[in-house]
């Protein structure tokens, strides 16, 4: 898993 | 999607309309600074490069394509209004591009040891433009302190830039604790650019709600 959670925001 | 993201979506999607409906209706862009409206169309550019690659949701894509498209439309009808001498939109734009490319290269999410080469150059120009976003609202922030006669609707399109921003920091309150989810450079980012804010609903309470008719 990556470090961060994927980018879903605007 | 959280109450407080989808609050802090419409108002952003307001502040545009809001944006549009002075410049179409006053037919004058006096007030608004070409300098912040260039540099959230640069903003919405480097951040929605993922259009192509990561689908998320209709909602996410649709927003993306509509903050590019508005957001070029009004630095195209702004830079070419010719009532506008703008001498007042005097910020030095470089003190703001330049750290925010610089920080970008140092202070990323990137994972050079997986993902393509432009993948990583997507994360350099993700974090660039929460950088730059956190304070792309500083031209425009000094003209509406040496105008005089700012318009009413260019205040309330800043204040619902910013209640968009007070939004987006309980969004990730309740994220964080929710769904773990975190991403530290754009909360930082985000705090800064509300605190930003903050100025102007200083400026915002004494020019525009001390004056409404009771």
């Amino acid at each position: 898993a990556s470090l961060a959670p994927a980018k879903d925001e605007l | 999607m959280n109450i407080f993201r989808f609050v802090g979506d419409m108002s952003h999607l307001a502040s545009f309309f809001l944006l549009l409906a002075k410049l179409i209706y006053t037919k004058s862009s006096t007030g608004v600074s070409l300098k912040t409206q260039a540099l959230y169309l640069t903003v919405f550019v480097c951040r929605y490069l993922d259009l192509l690659v990561a689908f998320v949701s209709w909602y996410n894509e649709l927003m993306k394509i509509f903050f590019i498209a508005a957001s070029a439309y009004i630095v195209y009808v702004v830079a070419t209004s010719t009532r506008n001498s703008n001498a007042s939109d005097t910020y030095r734009v470089e003190f703001l591009v330049i750290p925010a490319l610089v920080l970008a290269c140092f202070v990323n999410e990137t994972h050079w040891s997986k993902g393509g080469w432009s993948l990583n150059v997507m994360e350099i120009l993700w974090a660039f433009s929460i950088y730059l976003e956190a304070v792309a609202v500083l031209p425009q922030l000094k003209m509406l302190h040496q105008l005089e006669d700012t318009t009413n609707i260019t205040m309330h399109y800043m204040a619902s830039l910013g209640i968009y921003r007070a939004f987006y920091l309980l969004n990730w309150v309740y994220r964080l604790y929710y769904e773990g989810y975190w991403h530290p450079i754009a909360v930082v980012a985000g705090i800064v650019q509300t605190l930003l804010y903050a100025d102007f609903f200083i400026l915002y309470y004494q020019s525009v709600l001390l004056r409404l008719p009771s």
